[in-house]
Order: structure tokens, then sequence, then C-alpha cells
């Protein structure tokens, strides 16, 4: 059965998306069986693996509506023991129709029900805001929610909003919610700003931290333009050493459960 | 009569906060009078003009949902000739609720009408989204919007979306809407990337991109966290000639008009 995570944030351009992307391609990369989920209307998951959503007939849009089921959105990507399911543009106008559908909240956590078991994890990524979408996402996530924190002042503040929507999503729409981890992204070694959001996010935060802080790496915004995760377009780049840290770190910590 | 712009991308963490607050801040300084309207729930622009939310009556979400008038929202900031109307996090609810609003399109437009006379420019800034919030900061931004594009390949992807959004906007709800700037931020002169981005940006909206380009500078991430502008805790920095720079650009724009 799947393990399946959200990766969430409102704060935009925190490093959501290339965390979920980074992580699955290591965790395929070792073997395991991976489904992305692209549930931003952004769509930038599904360029980051290469898919062109303009090319696709369907994408989670058609599923959140009811058209058509998960299993027909599912295309591979050019990663072996990679799946995706892709975003498109309309997705930003689902979150207005949903708001009437019977429970709205719960349909992604239905719909991936039916293909879970192919997968070793599913990782569905969320567009930066706490709307239905996010939403649906926290409400799928079985083993839990990683939220990547950018070193920046303004990225601490939204947190506690944040942990406070968790906290509801966990006591009326899926009580196995956690916290399964927190990432801090975009660390400059140059400056004191960001140790002090290190330290900051580490004192408040022991237990729920990793210990693998993700430098801020040119190869890993040049990675998408390329349509591949850093594993295979710079694969001894810091950025990429870390989210192996990181992805050794991520199933030390699934061993420990 | 004020002339009342938005900073809209959906895109996060692209510095829409950054350049409303900071180029409020320098016409502030050359004698116009502003009103900053934070329209995104995480309140960043609240934060980063020094205003703490939590000791606030009320917010911009008390005016949309029709408990006050927007006037009894305003209050100073630190600044000279610059006042606020904050955000709070229950703003993010605001989105479900006005959905069955009457002209729920138009509720932030109506309620700047009594004040605007009192200011020379009125700037909103918005939410990661393209949501109800945002479509609300578009149909009052009867001057335009200003749209903040990160020199980041994931930055251009969500460009098309923005622009049929505006489009939608100005031929249902907001006849003047037009895009009066496109501001390259956080360049990295260190990186093909970035230069990339510049051309292509460049090469697609030559009259609508400014020539100031604002590059990435460490100051512009710490001054939220003392709540200044960049004019006031680091005038002599890279990121702040660059806003100057911006100020005057937008300025000759206007009376170019
Ligand atoms: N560690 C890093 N160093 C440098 N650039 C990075 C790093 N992580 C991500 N980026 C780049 O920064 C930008 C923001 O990252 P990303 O898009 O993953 O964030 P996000 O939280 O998913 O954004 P959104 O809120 O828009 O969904 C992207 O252009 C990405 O390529
Ligand atoms: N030119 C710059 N150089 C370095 N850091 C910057 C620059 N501009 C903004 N920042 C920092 O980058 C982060 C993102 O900027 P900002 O919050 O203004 O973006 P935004 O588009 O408003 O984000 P959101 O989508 O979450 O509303 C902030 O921490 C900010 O302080
Ligand atoms: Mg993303
Ligand atoms: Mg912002």
């Amino acid at each position: 059965m799947a393990r399946i995570y959200a990766f969430a944030n409102q704060k935009g351009g925190v490093g959501k998306t290339t965390t979920a992307v980074s992580l699955a391609a290591y965790l395929a990369n070792a073997g395991r069986r991976l489904l992305i989920v692209d549930a931003d209307p952004q769509a930038n998951a599904t360029t980051s693996l290469g898919v062109n959503s303009a090319n696709l007939h369907h994408s989670l849009y058609d599923v959140l509506i009811g058209r058509v089921s998960l299993s027909q959105t599912i295309v591979p990507v050019e990663r072996p023991q990679m799946d995706l399911v892709p975003s498109a543009p309309e997705l930003a106008g689902a979150e207005v129709e949903m708001v009437s559908i019977i429970a709205r909240e719960r349909l992604l956590s239905k719909a991936l029900q039916p293909v879970a078991h192919l997968y070793d994890y599913v990782f569905i990524d969320t567009p930066p805001s706490l709307g239905l979408l996010t939403i649906n996402a926290l409400t799928a996530a079985d083993d839990g929610v990683i939220i990547p924190i950018q070193c920046e002042y303004l990225a601490l503040e939204g947190l506690s909003h944040l942990l406070y929507t968790i906290q509801l999503v966990r006591d009326n729409l899926n009580p196995r919610l956690r916290v399964a981890g927190m990432v801090l992204t975009m660390f400059d070694a140059r400056t004191n700003l960001a140790k002090e959001v290190v330290e900051e996010v580490r004192r408040h935060f022991p237990r729920q931290v990793f210990q693998t802080v993700i430098p801020r790496s040119v190869r890993l915004g040049e990675a998408p333009s390329y349509g591949e995760p850093i594993l295979a377009y710079a694969p001894h780049s810091a950025g990429a050493q870390a989210y192996w840290e990181l992805t050794r770190e991520f199933l030390q910590r699934e061993r420990g459960l």
C-alpha cells in the first residue's frame, strides 16, 4: 500500500515543487515506485518532469469534477519507476466548482484509492494557498505533510497559520494527518538571516525539522527548464547532494516509525 | 483622485510584496500620499511595514464581508505619507465566504471609492493565486497591474495564464485594466538562466517590461524582519538603488501616458 505525502506551504516560492520532485526522483532511483500528483494549477511539477500539459487530454481537473478516473490521467515520465497525474491551467477553476460538491474535501483521497496499491509512494504537490486543492491534498495524505521552509524571515510568518490548518484537517477530515517533516530550503550560508531562521525553526520544531538543509543552488533553478530532476540534470551539484542526503534521512525516519 | 495599481502574479515568491512596499516607500519619500492594501492572508505587506496584525481590531477581511467600512481599518505606518489597510489570517476564509455575495468581484473596488481621493496612489498586494482576492484587486486597479517576474524558468510558465485572467477581468469587470508594467526581480548576474529569462521577457513584452532589473540582494530579504522598507533599512544597497531607479522609471512612464 502506498505511503501518501503532501508537500504544502501557502508561502509562495519556498521549494514545494522542487522538494517533491527531487525527493521522488531519488526514491525512484533507489527502486521505489512513485506517483506524483500535481495539484497546482501552475503545473510546475508537470513541467519539471518534462511533460507539456498542453498536449494532454486529461488532467487532475477532470478527476476532481468527476469526468474521468484518476488512472485515466496517469502519464509516464522520462524517469524509471515514476508516473505523473498532470495538472493544467483549468485546475484553477476547480476550487470554485468544487465548493458545492458533497464531501468536496475528500475527492482526491477517494480518487487515489483504486491506484495507490500500484505505488510505494504518492507525492502530492500543492499550490501556494490553503484553498480546496491543498485541503484535498492534506485529506489524502495519510502518511503526513512535508513542509518546505525557505530560510527567509517572511517565510516564518505564515507557519502558525499552516499548522492551525493542518490541525483543522486532522480534527475534521483526516485523523492520520501529521507533520512528517520540515525541510529548510534555499539556505544561503553568506547571510546571518538564514542562520537565524534555521536556529529559530530548530528551536521551535526540534523533532519535525530534518537535519539536512538544502542550500541555494543555481542548478536547482535550471533543472526544470530541461524537464529533469536534479538527480539527472546535475547529480554532483550541492543541491543534488543535499536532496540525496534528505532522501536517506527521510527513509531513516520512516523506518524509525 | 488616486491612481490604483495591483501587484499580481500567481507564481509564489516572485517579489510582489517587496515590489509593492519598496515602490510605495520611494513614492512616499518623494512626497506622494500612499495607501497600501494588503489583500494577501499571509499579511506580508502588513509585517513588512512593521504592523502586527494580531494587535488590530479590523482588517481587510471585515471590509469584504461588510462588517466595517474600509476607512475604519486604515492604520498609519512608521513611514511619513503612508497608510495601510492591514491583512489578517482570517482573510483566507474570505474567498469561500465571498463566493455567494452579489457582485463579489467588485467588493474591494466599491470599498475604496470613499477614501481614494485622500491619496495619490493606492497599491494592492495580492496572494499567489488567481482567486477572488486577486480578482477583486484587478477589478479595483483602474490604473493597471504591475507584474513582478522572478528571473527563473518556472516563473515564466504561468505568465500566459495570468495574462489570460487579466484579459477576462478587462472584458467582464474592469475595462480600464491594463498591464502597467512588468518588473524583473531577483536577477542573479552569475547565472545564464537569469540572463535568458530577461531576454525572453524583453523579446515578448518589449513595451511592458521596465528597463530597471532588480538584483538578488540579501538586504531585501532582511528588511521585512525589521518592519522597514529597503529605503529605510539599507538605502545604499543594490536592492534599494534598483527600486529607486524603478520608481523614477515608473513616474516617467506615468507622465508619458
Ligand atoms: N535550493 C534552491 N536553490 C535555488 N533555487 C531553487 C532552490 N529550490 C528551488 N529553487 C527555484 O526557486 C523557485 C521556487 O521554487 P519552487 O517553484 O520549487 O517553489 P514552490 O514553493 O513550489 O513555488 P509555488 O509557491 O509557486 O508553488 C523555482 O524557480 C525553483 O527552480
Ligand atoms: N530582489 C530580491 N533579492 C533577494 N530577496 C528578495 C528580493 N525580493 C524579495 N526577496 C525576498 O524573497 C522572498 C519572496 O519575496 P516576496 O515575499 O516579496 O514575494 P511574493 O511574490 O510577495 O511572495 P508570495 O507569493 O508568497 O506573496 C521574501 O523573503 C523577500 O524578502
Ligand atoms: Mg510549486
Ligand atoms: Mg507576497
